[in-house]
């Protein structure tokens, strides 16, 4: 599955 | 990072550490929004999931600060709704907070960037944040006060989106990175600040206490 777009901010 | 995101980061830190302090010095958490802090809380473990599922070592200060946000936020709540209880000022935190809960996460099925599980939970934390703040500026315009130490603790967490906001600016222009969810969501939260800020500006900066027209 896709992973989710690793979000850089908290 | 840049800046702009050090210091909001360091900003919204500040502000869970002014909280913090305040009920936990005063020994009481009149004046603040319990309903408020359990949708912060419910921000931060819906927006870092990912602790939980693949937990990997602690390996860089944003995992560290993402623990940090969590608990911290959790054990305010724990004060509120359990240790100084008798002081929780219920009757004045009476904004209903399941009519932000359900449209953040109605909203959140509907606009996101991707239609997955771990995505739609973010996109609910962060329709979430820009409304959390609500349930605590209710209370105060319905005790018609704000402590001075409540005051700086909404400056804090009020500046700290506020400065997200020139990151994300600084981000456009120097690495074309843009978050519209994230963007739009800010401004809407900064938004709702702009009145406490005008009365933090001209009155507690004075030394005067916040009191609004009851």
């Amino acid at each position: 599955s896709s992973v989710a777009q690793n979000k850089d901010e908290l | 990072m840049n800046i702009f995101r050090l210091f909001g980061d360091l900003s919204h830190l500040a502000a869970i550490a002014i909280l913090l302090l305040k009920i936990w010095k005063t020994r009481s958490c009149a004046g603040v929004s319990g309903k408020t802090q359990l949708l912060f809380a419910v921000c931060f473990i819906t927006r870092y999931i990912d602790l939980f599922l693949h937990f990997v070592s602690l390996y860089n200060t944003e995992k560290v600060m993402k623990l940090i946000y969590i608990s911290a936020s959790v054990f305010t709540c724990y004060l509120i709704f359990f240790k100084f209880k008798a002081t929780y000022d219920g009757n004045h935190d009476s904004m209903r907070a399941e009519f932000l809960i359900v449209p953040a996460a109605g909203l959140a099925c509907l606009i996101n960037t991707k239609f997955d599980a771990i995505e739609i939970l973010w996109t609910f934390s962060i329709y979430l944040e820009a409304v959390a703040i609500l349930p605590q500026l209710f209370l105060i315009s319905k005790t018609g006060e704000a402590e001075t130490i409540t005051s700086h603790y909404l400056f804090a967490q009020g500046s700290y989106r506020a400065l997200y906001i020139l990151n994300w600016i600084y981000r456009y222009h120097y690495e074309s990175h843009v978050d519209t969810i994230a963007i739009v969501a800010g401004v809407v939260q900064t938004i709702l600040y702009c009145d406490f800020f005008y009365l933090y500006i001209t009155k507690v900066v004075k030394g005067q206490k916040i009191v609004l027209p009851a």
